[in-house]
């Protein structure tokens, strides 16, 4: 009797199995060969995934020589490319975005049952069986911070030599530039402009891009709240310097202005949803600079009134800008010497840091907090184009 | 009686900064 044998098909696990031979191809074709673009209709963070799940295989079949090595040569991989792409804003955001998914992924799958809570009965079947990663996810936490400090070193640098003029040089608002200073250009676009000048809609068209390139890239939002604010501090700190410095600034039309640009600048952050209170904390002492430019400073009420007012700029601060302080339209008057005395006798009891300048340099420590994935392994599809067919999908 | 799971064994890993000595020192080693 002739009997027929079914095949059943198995289903995808979400696992990868790879020659360990082939693992300095995977490494090649994953990581350093890999461009961002290779990836962009597909999952977010896909590399991360395709990483994890030859992890998995390993860990499956009990082999630590095999999970030591794939995790040594990529990170191994990651550094070296992100060594090679210093100055290269994209490559960084990527490679931060599939580092901390990796890590992401080593938590919600490692079986800790803290990481574990928002999984599906499926993907507590995707844990790890054998091996516990625990030190591997401090290894991954630290290449990450030191990737989030590439990114903001590299933010920072792009933006530098647009913020002083983008904030306090260049104006769209008409009438409010004095003599001497309407011949200059507001519409100088940095492409068809002089190196030098900088208009704000340069300036947030630049954040417009690293915003749009970190959240193509699957970066979480917490992180990318982070460097926001990293690089408002940034814009806060150079702008306000600038004031400090500088006589031909301090005028109420400069202030007028910079309250303009800050309420495009707030714009954008409620446009992408980032208006949050540690954000707008960063660029509040350049706010009340320039509000300290604008407000009356002839009377004692007056004094009072920008003590209240001015609670995050230290006294050095006002002190100096109130010096600085150049009227320049008929209607405004220099400030008077009783005047500033004023203002130092009602803000003598106050404690503050005597530092007249902004560390430019500070950066906030950065967290990482645990997101894990609603996507399932067993769903994911690697493209042909990835070059990948060497992967045996289990 | 379904048997207990077996306890994950911990992968002891090197420091990033161990990693770094590491690949500098396989650098300087390599021709």
């Amino acid at each position: 009797r002739q009997v027929t044998v079914q095949r059943k098909e198995k289903d995808f696990e979400g696992m990868l199995e790879y020659y360990k031979e082939d693992e300095a191809l995977l490494v090649r074709m994953l990581i350093s060969d890999m461009k961002p673009q290779d990836v962009s209709a597909t999952v977010p963070c896909l590399p991360a995934y395709i990483l994890f799940m030859c992890i998995r295989h390993a860990d499956y079949i009990n082999d630590d020589q095999k999970v030591h090595s794939l995790l040594t040569s990529t990170i191994n991989a990651i550094k070296k490319l992100l060594k090679k792409n210093s100055e290269d804003f994209e490559m960084t955001s990527f490679w931060l975005a599939n580092t901390s998914r990796l890590l992401h992924c080593l938590k919600q799958y490692s079986g800790e049952e803290a990481f574990m809570t928002q999984n599906t009965p499926k993907q507590n079947e995707h844990c790890l069986k054998n091996f516990d990663l625990a030190e591997y996810r401090q290894v991954l936490s630290d290449l990450s911070i030191q990737i989030y400090q590439q990114l903001v070193r590299i933010a920072e640098g792009m933006l530098q030599p647009m913020i002083v003029s983008a904030m306090l040089e260049s104006g769209s608002l008409t009438g409010v530039k004095p003599l001497g200073y309407r011949n200059r250009s507001s519409s100088v676009d940095c492409d068809s402009g002089t190196p030098s000048s900088y208009t704000l809609e340069v300036l947030i068209k630049q954040l417009g891009q690293f915003y749009t390139l970190m959240s193509d890239h699957g970066l979480d939002p917490e992180i990318i709240q982070q460097v926001v604010r990293q690089l408002f501090y940034c814009i806060n700190a150079v702008s306000l310097n600038n004031l400090l410095l500088r006589k031909d600034v301090c005028s109420w039309s400069t202030g007028m202005q910079l309250r303009y640009n800050i309420s495009q600048m707030e714009e954008w952050l409620r446009g992408r949803n980032l208006h949050q209170r540690e954000v707008m904390i960063t660029i509040e002492p350049l706010i009340q600079a320039a509000q300290l430019l604008q407000v009356k400073k002839k009377t004692s009420q007056d004094a009072e009134a920008i003590c209240s007012m001015c609670n995050i700029l230290s006294m050095h601060q006002i002190v100096k800008i109130l010096n600085l302080y150049t009227p320049l339209n008929e209607f405004e008057e220099r400030v008077t010497v009783s005047f500033i005395r004023d203002i130092q006798n009602l803000l003598q009891g106050r404690t503050e840091n005597n530092q007249l300048l902004v560390d430019t340099k500070h950066t906030f420590p950065v967290l990482f907090p645990y997101t894990p994935s609603a996507l399932s392994l067993e769903t994911m599809h690697i493209p042909a184009s990835l070059n990948l067919d060497f992967l045996v999908r289990v | 009686l379904r048997p207990l799971p077996r306890p994950r064994v911990l992968l002891k890993a090197p420091t990033l900064a161990e990693m770094e000595e590491m690949n500098l020192f396989e650098d300087e080693d390599s021709p």
